[in-house]
Parts: structure tokens; sequence; C-alpha cells
């Protein structure tokens, strides 16, 4: 409940109207519009029970490793009841043929390919706001300080997702893990968008905010 | 924690 009443306002695309529409355009909206959705993030994650409590060391190491996670659960969440298009943003819906057009071919099949596997799970809002805390709590990062506060921040929130799948599919005694099992696509699809906007970023195409910039290098 | 230095402020920022 709390995680569901901490949920940030969704952010809107803002897109340039100076700027004529091309495939630029597009990406530009799309890193103005993550930037943003990337401060949202680190202001939610302040809100997740036990995040705060920790050091500030082990609170930049989590974001610095789960953030692209954290942002994909957005995208994936946003498009969940729909088919062909990655909606971004209410008023932002890439489809196929876009994604081509940007240079994000890769990008929308990885994205796809997550979104498809979690609509036939039919994830729920409850289910969405507990991965994206997770993945902050799972974010393997190498240099923390104090293990131990973070495993047992890890298991608070396990403990809830198992809760709830208790009582809301109770006939399903495996959900938990088959929802902790797609963790492993999740990463690997953040991965590939970070590698996205690592290229984007040497190929000097589109300008990109300084603080999604030095998350990208904390990758 | 220099080189990270918009998250850290974001993060010391109590909002």
């Amino acid at each position: 409940s709390h995680l569901l009443m901490m949920e940030p306002t969704p952010v809107c695309a803002m897109p340039d109207p100076t700027t004529p529409d091309s495939d630029i355009k597009t990406l530009m909206t799309l890193c103005d519009l993550l930037n943003r959705e990337l401060l949202v993030v680190i202001g939610w994650a302040k809100h997740i029970p036990g995040f705060s409590a920790l050091s500030l060391v082990d609170q930049m190491a989590l974001l610095q490793s789960g953030w692209m996670e954290a942002l994909i659960l957005v995208v994936v969440s946003r498009s969940l009841s729909f088919t062909e298009e990655l909606v971004f943003a209410g008023n932002f819906r890439l489809d196929r043929a876009q994604c081509r057009a940007a240079g994000l071919q890769d990008l929308y099949t990885a994205l796809k390919h997550l979104i498809s596997k979690y609509q036939q799970m039919h994830l729920s809002p409850e289910e969405v706001v507990t991965l994206k805390a997770m993945v902050l709590a799972n974010s393997d990062s190498g240099s923390v300080e104090n293990p131990e506060a973070i495993q047992q921040f890890q298991d608070v929130l396990h403990e809830a997702l198992q809760d709830f799948e208790t009582g809301r599919h109770p006939g399903d005694p495996h959900r938990t893990g088959k929802l902790l099992m797609t963790l492993p696509l999740l990463r690997q699809t953040a991965n590939r968008a970070v590698d996205t906007f690592c290229r984007l970023q040497l190929e000097g195409r589109v300008p990109m905010h300084k603080l999604f910039l030095e998350m990208l290098e904390a990758k | 924690k220099e080189k990270h230095k918009i998250l850290h402020r974001l993060l010391q920022n109590s909002s």
C-alpha cells in the first residue's frame, strides 16, 4: 500500500515546438523525458521503506546500478495494455517503425519481449511497484558499505511481495518465484538500453542532460 | 563521489 501511494505522477514528454519532426527530434524528446523520469526515480527511491536508512554511499551505489531497470519497469508498466507501441509517456508512444527509424530497433525488440512476458503474467500495479523497489535493492552493486543492511532491505521487499501473492494468488504458490525469475530478462533489457544510450551519446547526435550522462557513466 | 555529484546532491536534498 505504501509503495502504491508513493507512485509518482506520470511525467509527460515535452517535444521542442521549435524543432521540426524528425528522428533526431524523437531521440531528443526521449532523452529529455528519460532524464526527468530519472529525477523522479531518485526522488521516489527515498520513499521506499528502508532506502533512506541506508548510508549515502550505499544509496548512491544502488541507484547507480539499478536506475535503468527502474526506468525500464516504468515504461513496461505503461505499455502493458498496448500491443504494438512502447509507451514512454501518455503523450509519447513509439511503434516499431518509429523506433527503427530512430535507431532504437534493438531496444524496441528487447522491450517488447519483456513487456509480452509481463502481459502473459497479467502483471498488477502492486507487482510493478514492488518489483521496481526490488530492482534497486537487488542491483548487485559491487561497492556497498553495508551488505547486511542491503540484505535486510531486500528481505523486507521480498516479504511484502510474498505476502501480497499469498493473498492475491493463493492458487499459484509459485507466482513470487515466477516474478523473481523475470529479473534476469529485466536486467538484460536494461543493459541493452544502457548500450543504446551510450552509443547515441558517442555518436553525438543527441544532446543529453548532465544527470543522465552521469548515471550512464556510472554504468 | 566527486564524479557523481548530481546524484549525491539529489540524495542529500531532503525533498
